[in-house]
């Protein structure tokens, strides 16, 4: 297998690999917020929100999803402008690699399937129903696993387990 | 803080 170098270090990638083609995905920050709803009645949530219900990434359905992370540790020096312009600010390439390399993705990346509310995405990390809802149960989104595969120095391949069926889905990085 | 988030849909 060919396997590209990203153009953006740190960021997850879906990975093509019939084609070696990786897909950049939508990227987005969010605070954790915790909401208490009606005093006393119980009801709480808190999660991440992504604006719209809608992914600009799209992937086709598939039964086995690939995804790669790199912290640009192995990555040439991508164009010699970049390299000099950064020498001359005192940043060497093999320093800001060692500094890269300090960030191990594993067990620090999540995959949800998220969830709607208000015509936005959340993911949910705790939600409770109220004093008067039937559902007292603490849920969270649905959370899938899968298994890193480092294929070389700072170079990981993200191998999903299960089939992920049609919808919305995002990575965290904690 | 603030979680970086990589969303993707699948069709």
């Amino acid at each position: 297998t060919d396997y590209p170098e990203p153009e953006f270090k740190n960021e997850v990638y879906f990975f093509n690999k019939g084609e070696s083609k990786l897909v950049r995905l939508e990227k987005s920050l969010s605070k954790l917020e915790t909401k208490t709803k009606a005093v006393g009645m119980g009801g709480y949530e808190s999660g991440y929100t992504i604006s719209g219900t809608k992914a600009t990434s799209r992937i086709p359905e598939s039964p086995n999803l690939y995804f790669i992370f790199s912290n640009g540790s192995s990555a040439p020096a991508s164009n010699k402008q970049n390299d000099s312009t950064m020498r001359a600010n005192g940043i060497d390439q093999s320093m800001q690699n060692s500094m890269n390399s300090m960030f191990d993705p594993t067990n620090s990346l999540s995959l949800y399937k998220t969830d709607f509310e208000k015509g936005d995405r959340k993911i949910f990390m705790q939600k409770a129903g109220g004093a008067f809802s039937f559902n007292h149960k603490v849920q969270s989104s649905d959370k899938f696993t899968f298994s890193m595969r480092k294929i070389k120095e700072g170079y990981w391949e993200l191998v999903i387990d299960k089939h992920l069926p049609k919808g919305e889905y995002a990575f965290t990085i904690a | 803080g603030e979680t970086t988030i990589y969303s993707f849909g699948i069709d």
